[in-house]
């Protein structure tokens, strides 16, 4: 769920890795680092 | 080298944390320390890429892990795949190069391999995955350069010249050259010290730096030969500073006292004892500087020609109205001379002197976040470099008593929740600096 408290969260497309293969998931990351 | 050697003598806050079930202040209530702004968005139940530690491959491998619990700086840290299982948690300092946003490793081309103990728990690990980040935070992709950016973003370096309290005699000021700076912290040689190691550290926020030109301009006593004192009227007079002269745009804007109120000599008041930072002392008005400068003397002190009178600005926290610790339940310490308890009324009466204006004192109490029994790294003010293990003991309105574990109360210090003095857990460890343990009592038989 999108933390409420805070807009500055941003979704984000992020990619793993694992022997198995490279996939992605959806993450919230802050957005302060742009 | 050296920060690895620092590293090796950190004290383990991880266990002290878990052992004693105190809280860590968070990191959003130091204001003056890295990534203190965007600490908010750090939280329990993020998740980070970390080194993999439970693996028997020569090659550095890396797995997901949640933030377990905080602690300053300090994150207990649980792979993922552990479920319940705490075995394997780990303590880590977030600011640490080697703790990444989830993604690092897809991007910087590293494996991310499943620790060994829990190597054979699911037979799809990209099935679990999904199901375990999607939807969960992790760290700013910036966070580590925010950090870096933190720690190296001062405007004071080595060779600065500036005024600073003379740690022998502290109604003076004396000369110094800034030697070291960690992490804003200035390691100062007085620039006449005789003798190998009259040095002196404060942070460089700290009320008792100032510019070059201050004390001439405020009126402050100042050691220092004449010739400095000459230079010093035309630096102040025609801003022609020198390249290395910490000029007055480096330190943080004074506030002005509330309008149509002004401290006199004579004004009584309750003030933190310079000398002796656990007493909340009865204390006097003894010269009016410029600039809203004071100096204040404590009642009854015996130190010879007002030696031990101290310079507080008049909005500093540190001072308070006439009956501040009666309202809040603290103990006043009374002048020396004493007879019976002490009443302010009869002692302004026999003293026939005033209380400083109430509203001289009218002082916000920001939202500063510290709470009875937090741990945190505070600086012996007695001995100022030292950054010690310490909790808050007490916290009245913006002024928080900071004990150092295993030290007896009498040790405690009174200091303002602002102080620049005060650090989150895990600070020493990211700037190279030993932490002082807990004092280990030894027993008597």
């Amino acid at each position: 769920h999108m933390p409420s408290s805070n807009k500055k969260w941003e979704q984000k497309q992020v990619q793993i890795k694992t022997l198995e293969g490279e996939f992605s998931v959806t993450m919230w990351a802050s957005g302060d680092d742009k | 080298g050296n920060t690895k050697q620092n590293m090796i003598r950190s004290f383990d806050w991880g266990s002290y944390i878990l052992g004693s079930h105190a809280e860590g202040s968070p990191v959003a209530c130091f204001k003056h320390v890295p990534v203190s702004d965007c600490w908010e968005n750090i939280s329990i139940g993020m998740k980070v890429e970390v080194q993999n530690l439970d693996c028997d491959l020569t090659n550095t491998v890396y797995w997901i892990a949640t933030v377990m619990k905080l602690a300053g700086y300090k994150a207990l840290l649980r792979y993922e795949g552990f479920g319940s299982d705490g075995q394997k948690d780990f303590w880590i300092n977030l600011c640490h190069k080697d703790v990444h946003p989830v993604g690092w490793c897809a991007t910087s081309g590293k494996p991310l391999v499943p620790p060994k103990t829990i190597q054979h728990k699911y037979a799809d690990w990209k099935d679990y995955l999904v199901k375990r980040l999607t939807g969960s935070r992790t760290l700013p992709i910036h966070f580590y350069s925010k950090v870096q950016e933190g720690i190296s973003n001062h405007r004071f370096v080595k060779s600065t010249h500036v005024e600073v309290v003379n740690r022998m005699c502290v109604s003076s000021m004396r000369v110094a050259t800034v030697e070291e700076v960690i992490g804003g912290r200035l390691r100062l040689k007085y620039d006449d010290a005789k003798e190998e190691g009259d040095e002196f550290w404060c942070h460089m926020r700290s009320a008792l730096l100032h510019p070059v030109g201050w004390s001439l301009q405020v009126g402050h006593k100042l050691h220092a030969p004449q010739e400095y004192r000459s230079q010093c009227l035309s630096k102040t007079t025609m801003q022609k500073y020198d390249v290395m002269d910490a000029t007055p745009d480096m330190f943080p804007q004074m506030k002005n006292p509330p309008e149509g109120y002004k401290f006199q000599v004579g004004m009584k008041l309750e003030a933190i004892d310079p000398l002796n930072l656990s007493a909340i002392c009865v204390a006097s008005v003894m010269k009016v500087l410029k600039n809203n400068y004071l100096m204040i003397g404590i009642d009854g002190s015996i130190a010879q020609n007002g030696s031990d009178w101290f310079c507080y600005h008049a909005t500093s926290p540190c001072i308070f109205p006439v009956g501040f610790c009666e309202v809040n339940g603290l103990i006043l310490t009374p002048p020396r001379e004493t007879k019976g308890s002490f009443k302010w009324f009869d002692y302004l009466k026999q003293t026939r002197s005033v209380a400083a204006p109430v509203k001289l004192f009218d002082k916000e109490i920001p939202k500063h976040g510290f709470k009875p029994g937090m741990k945190l790294e505070a600086v012996d003010l007695m001995e100022p470099r030292l950054i010690c293990v310490a909790t808050v003991a007490k916290v009245v309105g913006r002024l928080l008593r900071i004990h150092f574990d295993g030290w007896e109360s009498e040790y405690d210090q009174w200091v303002d929740c602002e102080s620049p003095d005060l650090y989150p857990i895990g600070w020493c460890e990211l700037m190279g600096y030993p932490v002082e343990g807990p004092r280990l009592k030894t027993e008597v038989p």
